[in-house]
């Protein structure tokens, strides 16, 4: 998935997520250049699904219905009054941005780090079907002995999924993005 | 006797009603001392006077005008009675000391500036909450590409609105990162306004073909690619926001897209990569022109144009949407994804829309946290924040219960996002939500959570009993 976040002058916050599905989408291109996408893949089907999730059911093809979606683009505001910490959050990588916005939430909302630092700290992600709790580069040695001894058999993979981010605390905003990607870029406006 | 009618006849002439308006349009005039009860007899007559105007509505022009009419009869009537002069004689002195005259016109004075005031300082808070932003003050884009940031920046800095520089930069990523996202896809869009508090959910997910029948889906997608094709959403929801939040005309902003596509751009490494991971072979010439030109894959950063994607951007930003859905686009990627035993009809984008929703929230430590309802897995997110919420997590608690919670919690909340689905299409979908984010359920959830064991994904988790839909 693509990822776009703004917080502009006019005080709003717009955070964009879009996709494919998966890279190249359906890999059909029109003659004018529209790539297409493969997003049926993303319904359950009747076979893999009642043999692993049985409510997975509402998600089975009809005509007309969007799939299920694990495009989370997420906007954080103080409960009352105007003043704090705003933050504006997308992730890629279908159900591991879910795991990865939880985590870059609770590193900033709860344990008071900055985004830097929590965009660029170690994820994981259970995998339901495989019960492996997989784990990106970023992830310390200490952390993944840890999880070992309460039972979690875990993988370490190169990376899970790519968190960019927009902060903003009073008049002061900030982008960052997440230190995975080479490509990716964040800027203010001074 | 001559002194004496020297002294009725000024104070006649200034008991004149022109006179009396002099009086309440100045306050301070030359004074003359009382004259025993006739002055005491003035003060009893203005007292009453004064309590008559007291009862007058406050406006100083009302005020004034009230006095006036009150006054003008009765001095006509007793100066017609006069045969030579036109002035009465009167026994009250409009000079005396208490002549709260002068204290009349004082508070219209006042009530002027305060209502002045009042006017001005209504004004200036009706401009700095509705008026455009009188400083240009701090602004972030981020995204995938620096080519796209850079064009986000851009927008805003032509004062564009937030969602203007958005959405030009995530038709950008469409171009810059076409194995991503583009124009054939779908995606959400969430906005938020600051000073409203006020959110919405652009929804531009792709929908199934009508059509579609699943069977046929499972048996052949691999042959005929073509099944998996949604309609596509992308442009539909980006005019949606731009018709509700767009302030920089539709066709400049795409006019903007479209020439990163015709000037060109650098190779990302992550396009590159995925060039690199191709595996199937069957990609038709148009694919391989475009991303393996001379049968070798593009690298990072080298330089290629998207001539074919700007003239489709200059279309759209000068015909507007129905360019796409409708034109001879539609038929053409009608066309295509038959030819690849697609299902796609025309009926599909004609009956295409972007969806305008409210996001689902929560309050997690001191902060509303939005994120967009099914079948968006927004849902799932929030329980996940309920759940954590309550193991009450500081810098104090060891990291390796912190960790553990987190794992435990992400199994619970994924395993949730799969009972989600199209609310559209099954509406016990939303008895589900609602469940899914209250707090109280978070708490029931966080009960199955063994603090010191790791469980297996999806033993012990309830899942929400299902009310109606067709399966």
């Amino acid at each position: 998935a693509s990822q776009v976040l703004v917080m502009g002058p006019d005080d709003y916050i717009v955070a964009v997520v879009s996709s494919l599905n998966r890279p190249f989408g359906s890999g059909i291109i029109t003659p004018s250049g529209i790539l297409l996408n493969s997003q049926m893949l993303d319904f359950s089907w009747l076979n893999s699904t009642l043999n692993y999730s049985s409510p997975g059911l509402r998600n089975l093809i009809q005509p007309g219905k969007r799939p299920l979606s694990f495009l989370l683009p997420t906007i954080v505001r103080p409960s009352e009054g105007m003043c704090g910490t705003y933050l504006c959050l997308g992730a890629n990588n279908g159900d591991k941005a879910l795991s990865s916005i939880t985590q870059v939430l609770v590193n900033v909302l709860t344990l008071n780090k900055n985004l830097s630092e929590s965009l660029s700290l170690g994820r994981l992600h259970p995998q339901l079907q495989s019960n492996i709790l997989q784990v990106d580069s970023e992830f310390p040695e200490e952390d993944i002995k840890f999880l070992e001894s309460r039972g979690h058999q875990v993988d370490k993979v190169d990376v899970l999924s790519l968190v960019h981010g927009a902060r903003r605390t009073n008049n002061f905003i900030i982008g960052v993005k997440d230190p995975r990607s080479m490509d990716a870029a964040g800027a203010t406006i001074l | 006797a001559a002194e004496k009618e020297a002294s009725q006849q000024s104070t006649l002439g200034a008991y004149s009603p022109v006179d009396y308006m002099s009086i309440t349009s100045f306050p301070r005039l030359p004074e003359e001392e009382p004259a025993g009860a006739a002055a005491e007899g003035c003060l009893r007559s203005r007292k009453e006077e004064d309590a008559f105007l007291g009862e007058q509505d406050t406006d100083p022009d009302s005020f004034l005008k009230s006095a006036r009419l009150q006054r003008l009869p009765s001095s006509s009537s007793e100066m017609g009675s006069q045969d030579v002069s036109p002035l009465r004689e009167t026994s009250k002195d409009p000079f005396s000391a208490d002549c709260s005259c002068r204290q009349d016109g004082l508070t219209v004075i006042i009530t002027a500036c305060l209502t002045f005031a009042m006017g001005v300082t209504v004004a200036l808070i009706m401009q700095i909450y509705f008026g455009d932003p009188q400083i240009f003050h701090q602004g972030a884009v981020v995204t995938d590409a620096a080519r796209c940031t850079a064009l986000g920046i851009e927008v805003l800095n032509k004062q564009g609105s937030s969602v203007d520089a958005a959405i030009a930069a995530a038709l950008c990523a469409g171009i810059i990162n076409p194995h991503t996202s583009g124009i054939g896809g779908g995606g959400v869009m969430l906005v938020h306004d600051i000073r409203k508090n006020e959110s919405q959910v652009i929804d531009f997910r792709e929908t199934a073909p009508f059509g579609i029948q699943e069977e046929g889906l499972q048996k052949a997608w691999e042959l005929k690619p073509g099944l998996l094709v949604g309609v596509p959403g992308m442009i539909q929801g980006m005019h949606k926001a731009h018709q509700l939040h767009g302030r920089l005309p539709w066709s400049e902003l795409l006019g903007l897209t479209a020439n990163i596509a015709q000037d060109g751009f650098n190779v990302t490494h992550d396009l590159a990569r995925a060039i690199a991971e191709l595996k199937e072979l069957n990609y038709s010439d148009k694919f391989r022109e475009t991303f393996l030109p001379d049968g070798q894959p593009l690298l990072p950063g080298m330089f290629v144009r998207r001539l074919d994607l700007a003239t489709i951007l200059d279309l759209v930003g000068s015909e507007g949407v129905s360019a796409f859905y409708g034109g001879n686009l539609t038929q053409e990627i009608i066309s295509e994804v038959h030819n690849y035993g697609g299902v796609l009809l025309e009926e599909d984008f004609s009956n295409y829309n972007a969806l305008v929703e409210n996001p689902v929230h929560t309050v997690y430590q001191g902060h509303l946290v939005l994120s967009p309802p099914p079948p968006h897995a927004g849902p799932a997110l929030i329980t996940a924040l309920n759940i954590l919420e309550g193991f009450n997590i500081t810098s104090q608690v060891t990291r390796e219960n912190t960790l553990h919670w987190i794992a435990e919690t992400l199994k619970i909340a994924l395993d949730l996002a799969n009972s989600l689905g199209d609310p559209v299409c099954d509406a016990s979908v939303y008895h589900s939500v609602e469940d899914m984010v209250s707090k109280s359920k978070a708490g029931f959830l966080r009960q199955l959570i063994n603090d010191s064991q790791s469980f297996p994904s999806g033993i012990n988790i309830p899942h929400f009993s299902m009310e109606s839909g067709p399966p």
